[in-house]
C-alpha cells in the first residue's frame, strides 16, 4: 500500500528526507523556509 | 510505372550508376490513383496507430477516462490475473480467527519475518488480535509516534520512494516515468459523477485520543480563538460561546476484550458537543489561515497560486508497518473521490516497470486545502491491502466484488463531499497527527 501526498506550497518549501529513506509517523517530512526580515 | 527502360539504361558496357542514373532520368514519372479500399484501410491504420499508442489516458464512448496498461510481458500477465478477486480471498482467509493457543506464536513469527516492534503496540496481548487481519490492523500505544513541529510530516510508516515538484501537471512515478496528475486525482468536467454528500457526526470529531489532546493544548495556547470563531461565524461578539476545555481523559483508553479499542466517549459533555466541534473547526481553521473565500476556490491542483508549486511525495508500506494512516498536516478534507481500479502490487519493483501504476490501482483522493492553498492525500490499495478505511466516511466501500464485464473502467470515480462536517468550513477538519484511517488486509 502505498500513501500519496499532492499539495501546492510555496516556492521556499523544502522537502526533508532523502529518497529510500524509512519514516515514521509524524516525523519530518517538509517545511517552508521563513522569510528572514 | 509500366514504361520500358530506356535504351541508355540498357547499355551494359556502361557502369551501373550511369545506367540507373539514366533510368532514373529518362523514365517518366505518371501518377494513378489508388483504389479506395486501399485509401480505407491506411485511414483505418492511421486511427489503429493514433488510438493505441497515442495517449495514455483517453475517453471511452460514455466520456470516462480509461487508462492503458503499458509495461513489460510481465506486467501484461499480472493485468489479466483477477487480482481483485484474488486481494478479497486474501483478505477472507485472513479475517479467519486463529485458535487463541497460536495467536502469540504466529503473530510473532510474523513481527519477526517481517520487523514489526511488538513494544509499540496499544495491546500487547497478542491473544486479544482474533485474526492476522485484525493483527495486521493494530493500533500503537499514545506517544510512541510524536509529531513533529513542522509543516508536513508523514502520514505513515513507511519508505519515502519518491518526491519532488511536480511540473506539467505529471507526477514522477519513477525517474524517467511520469503519470498524469489530472488522472490521478480525477478532473471535473460535464460528465463527472454528481457529489453525494456525505452526513459524518459531529461527535466524530472526539474519536481520537490525540486529536482531543492538540486540540485542547492549542485552544489553551490560542487566546484568539473566539475571536476567530465570532469572525468565521460572521457574528460579532461571542460572549455566549465561551469555550470551556474539555476534560483530558486521564488515562488511557483500555481495550475491550475482544481486542478492539471502541472510541472512547466518557468524557464527552452533550451539551458542549456543538459548541466543543465549533471551537475545534475554528482552531484549524486559525492555524490555517482558512478565510470563507478560499473554499470557493476549486479542489485542483491545476490553478496553483503565484510563487508557489505543486509537490508530491509517495509513501511505501511495507507488509510489517503500522497500516493506519494519520493527518500530514492541519488541513480541510472538502471531498474524496473513490476509484475503483485494478489492485497491483505498488511495490517499487513494480513502480519501475508498470507505467501508470497508480493511476490504474484503486484509490481514495481526498482533496482539500491547507495553508499554502491546495491539499491532496491519496491512500492507494495493493493486491494485499486492496481495502482503505476512512474513519469519517462510513459510506466508502473499496475492494467491492464486481463482476468482470461490469468494472467500472480505471480513471471513472465516485465523488462525496465532506460539507456536513462543518459548514463553517466546507468540509471535514483535521489536525496534523490525527488518525484518518488505514489499510486493511484484502
Amino acid at each position: 500500500s502505498t500513501v500519496v501526498l499532492v499539495f501546492e506550497a510555496p516556492l521556499s518549501f523544502e522537502f526533508k528526507v532523502g529518497a529510500g529513506q524509512k519514516v515514521k509517523v509524524g516525523e519530518v517530512l517538509g517545511d517552508v523556509k521563513e522569510d528572514v526580515k | 510505372t509500366t514504361n520500358p527502360i530506356p535504351e541508355s539504361a540498357k547499355d551494359k558496357s556502361r557502369p551501373l550508376y550511369q545506367r540507373l542514373s539514366a533510368a532514373w532520368k529518362d523514365t517518366p514519372t505518371k501518377w494513378y490513383p489508388l483504389p479506395l479500399a486501399v485509401g480505407a484501410l491506411l485511414l483505418v491504420a492511421i486511427d489503429y496507430r493514433k488510438n493505441h499508442t497515442g495517449k495514455e489516458v483517453h475517453l471511452d464512448e460514455h466520456g470516462n477516462e480509461v487508462v492503458k496498461l503499458k509495461g513489460p510481458w510481465q506486467v501484461h500477465v499480472l493485468g489479466a490475473l483477477p487480482l481483485r478477486n484474488l486481494s478479497r480471498l486474501w483478505g477472507y482467509l485472513n479475517s479467519l480467527e486463529l485458535p487463541v493457543w497460536f495467536r502469540p506464536f504466529g503473530f510473532r513469527l510474523y513481527s519477526y519475518i517481517f520487523g514489526c516492534n511488538l513494544d509499540e503496540i496499544e495491546n500487547t496481548d497478542l491473544t486479544q488480535y482474533k485474526s492476522l487481519g485484525d493483527f495486521f490492523y493494530r493500533r500503537l500505544k499514545d506517544g510512541v509516534r510524536p509529531i513533529a513541529d513542522s509543516v508536513l510530516v508523514s502520514p505513515a510508516d513507511g519508505k519515502v520512494l519518491h518526491f519532488g515538484t511536480i511540473s506539467d501537471l505529471h507526477v514522477e512515478q519513477v525517474k524517467g516515468i511520469t503519470y498524469s496528475l489530472d488522472a490521478f486525482l480525477g478532473v471535473e468536467n460535464p460528465s463527472s459523477p454528481s457529489s453525494t454528500v456525505i452526513e459524518i457526526p459531529k461527535t466524530e470529531h472526539h474519536d481520537n485520543k490525540n486529536h482531543e489532546v492538540v486540540t485542547d493544548e492549542e485552544f489553551a495556547n490560542v487566546n484568539g480563538i473566539q475571536y476567530s470563531l465570532g469572525n468565521l461565524l460572521g457574528s460579532g461578539s461571542t460572549k455566549s460561546q465561551q469555550h470551556q476545555p474539555r476534560k483530558t481523559p486521564t488515562s488511557t483508553p483500555s481495550p475491550s476484550s475482544s481486542g478492539t479499542q471502541t472510541p472512547d466517549q466518557t468524557h464527552l459533555d452533550p451539551s458542549q458537543s456543538v459548541q466543543d466541534n465549533l471551537a475545534h473547526d475554528a482552531t484549524v481553521a486559525y492555524e490555517m489561515g482558512v478565510r470563507p473565500a478560499l473554499r470557493r476556490r476549486s479542489t485542483s491542483g491545476s490553478d496553483v497560486q503565484e510563487g508557489h508549486a505543486l509537490n508530491f511525495v509517495v509513501i511505501y508500506l511495507a507488509p510489517g508497518d503500522y497500516h493506519r494512516f494519520h493527518s500530514p498536516t492541519a488541513w480541510i478534507v472538502q471531498k474524496r473521490r473513490h476509484f475503483v481500479g485494478e489492485l497491483f502490487s505498488v511495490s517499487p519493483y513494480m513502480a519501475k516497470r508498470l507505467q501508470n501504476l497508480f493511476v490504474l490501482n484503486e484509490r481514495v483522493a481526498l482533496l482539500g486545502r491547507w495553508k499554502h492553498g491546495f491539499f491532496g492525500m491519496v491512500p492507494v490499495g495493493a493486491t494485499n491491502v486492496g481495502s482503505i478505511k476512512i474513519n469519517f466516511d462510513s459510506a466508502l466501500r473499496t475492494n467491492e466484488l464486481h463482476p468482470r464485464r461490469s468494472h467500472p473502467p480505471p480513471g471513472t470515480y465516485t465523488e462525496a463531499t465532506y460539507s456536513s462536517a462543518s459548514p463553517i468550513l466546507g468540509g471535514k477538519p483535521l489536525n496534523k497527527g490525527e488518525e484518518m484511517g488505514g489499510f486493511c488486509l484484502g
